[in-house]
């Protein structure tokens, strides 16, 4: 049930390890191996071996130290830790790298080229709604336009309408 | 038996499993072998100080050996069991985890024709785009002209309307009517004028 | 071979990105 942090499962493994170690390399075993000099020298072996114990476990400790800062382990592990309790809902098998780059980068990529699609499609709408406006502002410009031609050329027909008036009268006027 | 070269592994760690592991395992039985060179070493350096021993060097490093070789027995098979557990509980991305960087491959994975086809909805509306935009310029370039040309017209109208006002205000309503007006005045005018020869010419006569 | 893999992985894990900003990049530009 409860996680155990990555960082103190490899505490625990390597700590087993070297319990095990050690129960393997007993002191039996060891006065065993050199019994001569352990019944010449038993208080001497005694000292020896519990130097050997205590020198292997710190050399171990040491090396475990030294690995876990140079890779900055701890701080890798426990964001492997915290990657793992975020997606820990997920069941199924996840995503893998397929092997083909190209085909991988387009799911990478599809995110932001369909932000873009999206983006562009806002434009279009936007700038056609506006173009519909100024579409309609042309249309009714085109029909003042129109309006003011008409009633200039109503004018226009008017005054030159006042032309036959104009002749009459002069032709009045010139009569002997 | 097929390698996994657990390549999710490296592109999270950095490293790969295995070689971390090997690291650990070169260091670690460098040590076993120094601890047995330094206990070793003691036990000869005490043999020395201690006269008319008969336990020779040979029979030490023989002691040794044998004591070292069991050692790395159990070692490498304590070392085997550790690195399995930390392959699979510690350095390891479980199957089913994706790592941060991979999270847009979580969504919709992209066949090539799909990719295709949104580069080309992309393209479309992207020259729709610019049809709009020449369209907005085109629209707004007539527009300026409307402006123009109807101040034109109104200026026109205005010259129209000064006229009619210049002809109000000189009691003027309607041109056309006063100068059909006028020519009856001056045909009336010229009909009074001749009617007026005429009775001078009578009145010369009589 | 485990250089092979490191190399493979660290490309997997930063080229994405890389392409990415690169793609926005040009995306940008092109709306510009």
């Amino acid at each position: 049930g409860t996680t155990i942090s990555r960082v103190k499962l490899l505490d625990t493994m390597v700590d087993t390890f070297l319990q095990k170690l050690i129960a393997a390399g007993s002191y039996q075993r060891f006065t065993d191996c050199y019994k001569r000099f352990y019944q010449l020298q038993p208080e001497m072996t005694q000292r020896i071996y519990d130097k050997f114990i205590t020198q292997l476990q710190t050399s171990i400790w040491e090396e475990i130290s030294e690995i876990k800062q140079e890779g900055n382990l701890e701080a890798i592990l426990n964001s492997l830790d915290k990657i793992v309790e975020e997606g820990r809902d997920r069941k199924e098998p996840a995503w893998r790298p397929s092997g083909i780059p190209e085909a991988d980068l387009r799911s990478t990529m599809a995110p932001y080229l369909l932000q873009q699609r999206d983006a562009l499609q806002r434009r279009v709408q936007k700038q056609e709604a506006e173009n519909r406006q100024l579409a309609d502002a042309v249309l009714a410009g085109r029909r003042q336009v129109e309006e003011l031609q008409l009633q200039i050329q109503a004018w226009q027909q008017a005054w030159q309408a006042l032309h036959g008036e104009q002749r009459e009268l002069a032709a009045v006027l010139r009569e002997p | 038996m097929s390698v996994d070269p657990m390549t999710y592994e490296a592109q999270f760690f950095g490293f790969t499993p295995q070689t971390c592991m090997l690291r650990i395992y070169i260091a670690f039985q460098d040590y076993l072998f120094e601890v047995m060179q330094a206990v070793e070493q003691v036990i000869l350096k005490k043999l020395d100080s201690i006269s008319d021993c008969d336990i020779s060097p040979v029979q030490i490093r023989k002691c040794t050996e044998k004591f070292l070789s069991f050692m790395k027995g159990r070692f490498d098979n304590l070392f085997g069991k550790m690195e399995q557990l930390f392959l699979q509980l510690i350095l390891r991305i479980p199957p089913n985890i994706l790592l941060p960087e991979d999270k847009s491959q979580e969504t919709h994975s992209y066949s090539e024709e799909e990719f295709q086809l949104l580069q080309k909805e992309i393209e479309q509306l992207q020259r729709k785009y610019k049809t709009e935009l020449c369209a907005k310029q085109a629209l707004l370039a007539e527009l300026e002209e409307q402006k123009i040309v109807q101040a034109k017209l109104k200026q026109t109208l205005t010259l129209f309307d000064e006229l009619t006002n210049v002809g109000r205000d000189h009691g003027i309503s309607d041109f056309r009517e006063s100068l059909v007006s006028l020519v009856q005045n001056s045909r009336k005018l010229q009909n009074i004028r001749d009617n007026i020869e005429k009775e001078g010419e009578r009145l010369k006569t009589s | 071979f485990d250089e092979i893999i490191v190399d493979i992985a660290m490309k997997r894990k930063q080229y994405p990105r890389k392409i990415l900003e690169c793609v926005i990049k040009t995306i940008k530009a092109k709306q510009e």
